[in-house]
């Protein structure tokens, strides 16, 4: 709906906008390279090596995974971010001082199943849900 | 090491822990399991009959899990011989969020012979189930093994009945709850539905008084549980009386905050 002059004036400004926010996403790129991007990693929980075989019957262990690393500018598909969460790295371009860059948490888990005895030896089969690390993501 | 393998970040960390780190950290998992404490049973035969079947439905489940395939639960315990009998598709197993195993907890055999007729007794504790858990099946299992000392197509009537009352003097008062006919020949496990036996013990832990088991001939005549080839305890381990509950959870599990 803006003017010709106006329309322009709002391009230029937001090509100066534009401008910053790529100088801004350099300066992030480059320090998202020396820092990890928001990724899963591997942790796996070993019933054995807690010394628990007496009494856990299975599984061994489990890889659980878990979610570190930088939620910076751009927040590209494969960091699996939520709307909110570009809307966050975004604030936190214009105040970096006060807001916070998104979180990298767990966006899919899944359950487990383990079998083990009871203090009566009776035996218990039990599916623990959100217990492994499907996908991490920006949120 | 650092290393990149299909977009998983896999980053071996071998540090040692202080013994009391230790101890954190496997109190932390602990609680996560949502136990109290590391159980310490006093029986931790992995060779007996409930432990293997538990471990039977654990791969099933992880089967089901993995490639979608539906384990058949009628086909599960073939490594001890095939069900004789069975009560319920794997619906109910794919449903339970939780699946629990008891042991007998009657010390010896006792193939009473009381009034003309003998009968054998189990017990089990249903008290240590976990809070918010609902029953939603559960079986009591016997092992029946070949008899050779019988004829090939002669039949026993096996039925099993709750014990409502006990009384020294006389017999115990007694409901039945469920009746199976077999052949002298037929050897595999035997499965009993006890879903409402197990809901009223659940509900009402003093009046769980056990199971009792009589065996009949066609003729009516009592006959020793033994010599209808039912295993006892002095039978192999891995043939053992058991019973398994399937729970659902009725609410959801809160830690408590430490």
């Amino acid at each position: 709906s803006a003017g010709g002059k106006h329309k322009n004036q709002g391009r230029s400004r937001s090509s100066k906008s534009q401008e910053s926010l790529r100088a801004t996403s350099l300066a992030e790129n480059s320090s998202s390279d020396q820092r990890q991007a928001c990724m899963k990693h591997e942790l796996y929980v070993s019933f054995r090596d807690l010394g628990w075989q007496d009494w856990i019957i299975a599984p061994e262990g489990y890889a659980a995974y878990y979610c570190e690393g930088e939620c910076s500018f751009p927040l590209n598909s494969y960091m699996n971010a939520t709307n909110h969460a570009i809307v966050q790295t975004l604030v936190h371009l214009i105040n970096p001082e006060n807001v916070p860059k998104p979180c990298c948490a767990p966006t899919q888990l899944n359950a487990i199943s383990v079998l083990y005895f009871d203090d009566s030896s009776n035996v218990i089969l039990k599916k623990y849900r959100n217990m492994v690390v499907r996908a991490c993501g920006c949120h | 090491s650092l290393t990149t393998d299909n977009g998983i970040h896999s980053s071996f960390i071998y540090g040692r822990l202080k013994s009391q780190e230790r101890r954190e950290m496997q109190r932390e998992i602990l609680s996560i399991l949502g136990l109290p404490h590391r159980p310490r049973p006093h029986l931790h035969g992995k060779h007996n009959s409930a432990p293997m079947f538990m471990l039977d439905l654990y791969n099933s489940m992880l089967m089901e899990e993995a490639g979608g395939y539906s384990y058949p639960y009628k086909a599960l315990f073939t490594t001890q011989g095939p069900p004789l009998a069975r009560l319920h598709d794997s619906t109910f197993l794919s449903d339970a969020d939780m699946v629990m195993s008891f042991v007998n907890l009657v010390e010896y055999d006792m193939e009473i012979f009381h009034q003309r007729r003998h009968h054998r007794e189990f017990r089990f504790d249903l008290s240590k189930i976990p809070e918010g858990e609902a029953v939603t099946a559960a079986e009591f299992r016997i092992y029946k093994d070949y008899t050779r000392e019988r004829f090939v197509n002669e039949t026993f009537q096996i039925t099993i009945y709750q014990v409502l009352e006990e009384n020294t003097e006389s017999e115990s008062d007694l409901f039945p709850l469920d009746t199976r006919t077999i052949w002298a020949a037929e050897e595999g496990w035997l499965v009993f539905d006890i879903t409402a036996t197990s809901n009223h013990w659940v509900v009402n832990p003093n009046n769980n008084l056990g199971l009792q088991l009589f065996v009949q001939t066609t003729t009516g005549q009592s006959v020793n549980p033994k010599m209808a080839g039912l295993i006892g305890r002095l039978g192999p381990q891995n043939k053992q009386p058991f019973m398994v509950a399937f729970f659902k959870a009725t609410e959801v599990h809160i830690r408590s905050t430490r």
